[in-house]
């Protein structure tokens, strides 16, 4: 039975593509089957594995999810994603209502495998709100700058609002990911102390450094762990995987 | 007469926000009236001014916006987002046939002054299509990363639907700004260099550092304009200034 973990934040250029790449591939690593579905209309998830996006947005289309899926070269499989603004446009004004039908249809295909990771756009809207309503738990990605915490609260917001509107089922925090930690930025010390001080618990112990081989690495269609298994990120994402894998067992 | 620059990408932390502040307040440096209209639902315009979120979205206010603007210590004046969903939900879904109120709004409230800058969420939604239906012109910052060419196609595709949209009137860019160059990375010089060769006359001549004084501006709620002066990043946007009075007077 999958655990689907929705990546999600509305401010933009945190690391949720980035996260899905990585984590999703260190996971296959570690042994498990892990599904990523390109939820976000860049399609930077999907070009971030080499991949082409579809010409319409899979959770619009008559066909069956199981036919839209690819597999990629490291392992992972890949719901991509659509940069068709007309399905976009539809997606943002569903109504809530209607939101079942995706839901189950997502929820249907990750049955197959160990971990579903779902990529966000950078904002609040439908998108999102659909796959906060699939998922069992959300990852939220965190820069180490001044921005990114202030739009943790509206974060959490719209997760208490989707906790209400699913109605008994929890959607608990999986974590919060402190990504691009530059260690010769004050600013990035002062903000991963104040994070943790905000949410001791929520915050995953590793912190994900910037470096150049992960950039890099999505320029090549790969992941980082794959690319440059012996960069400071790689062990990161390993070390995030454990932590992931022992947070989801004990939930 | 004022020149409104709509400042969008949907790509997420390229820097749309910090070029909107840095920018405004150097224009007002140059002796220009500058107003700020931060169109985001994160509001970070707003907050990065040191200033409050409106309660609810100026844009459908039935007050008169030039009663919910705000001048700010460093001489900008600005007109606050709202962080309000509801609101955000209604623009998203607005019919194009409604833009027209908004726009004609906003244009009103810029004709007091020499420059408007409307700030963007990251998104090629409602609220960005109608910052480009108000504005005379668009600027497109652009992160020195691989991510950020992918959606330049995308952005450039929604330019293109909204000139036809709005019919004769061209909607030009007024440039292309390459944002957080960090000369360490061998990525940042290649994208640096494909983007120039692809937007020769569109990509500024000026590339703004990444420096961490305009990030730790931003967490004092001023622009590294005048939070540190003599900071290279300071520099870079007096010759964006510099390039922007040029291009506009000759559009
Ligand atoms: N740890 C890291 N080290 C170096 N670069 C990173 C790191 N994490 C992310 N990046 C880079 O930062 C940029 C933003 O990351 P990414 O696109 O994953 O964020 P996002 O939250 O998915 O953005 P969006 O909001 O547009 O969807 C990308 O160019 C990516 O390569
Ligand atoms: N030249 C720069 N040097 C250092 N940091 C920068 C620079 N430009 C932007 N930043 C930082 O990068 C982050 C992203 O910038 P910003 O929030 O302005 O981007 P944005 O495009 O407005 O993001 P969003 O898509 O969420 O609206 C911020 O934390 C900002 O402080
Ligand atoms: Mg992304
Ligand atoms: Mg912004």
């Amino acid at each position: 039975m999958a655990h689907i973990i929705a990546i999600a934040n509305q401010k933009g250029g945190v690391g949720k593509t980035t996260t899905a790449i990585n984590l999703g591939v260190a996971l296959v690593m570690a042994g498990r089957t892990c599904l990523v579905v390109d939820g976000d209309p860049q399609c930077n998830a999907t070009t971030g594995f080499g991949l082409r996006p579809l010409p319409r947005h899979p959770w619009l289309s008559p066909q069956s999810l199981d036919q839209l899926v690819s597999p990629t070269e490291e392992g992972v499989t890949l719901l991509p994603g659509s940069p068709c603004r007309q399905d976009a446009d539809k997606l943002s004004a569903l109504p809530t209502a209607r939101f079942r039908t995706v839901v189950s249809r997502l929820r249907t295909l990750a049955k197959g495998f160990d971990f579903a990771l779902i990529d966000c756009p950078p904002s609040l809207g439908k998108i999102t709100q659909i796959a906060l309503h699939t998922a069992d738990t959300v990852l939220v990605p965190l820069q180490c700058e001044y921005f990114a915490m202030e739009g943790l609260a509206q974060m959490c917001g719209l997760i208490e609002f989707i906790r209400k509107q699913r109605g008994q089922q929890a959607l608990p925090l999986l974590g919060i990911l402190l990504n691009q930690f530059d260690p010769s930025w004050q600013i990035a010390h002062e903000v991963v102390a104040e994070v943790r001080s905000y949410f001791p618990q929520a915050c995953f112990k590793t912190v994900i450094p910037r470096e150049q081989a992960v950039s890099e690495a999505t320029s090549h269609g790969h992941s980082v762990v794959t690319y440059s298994p012996r960069a400071r990120a790689t062990l990161a994402y390993a070390m995030l995987t454990v932590e992931t894998l022992y947070r989801c067992d004990s939930n």
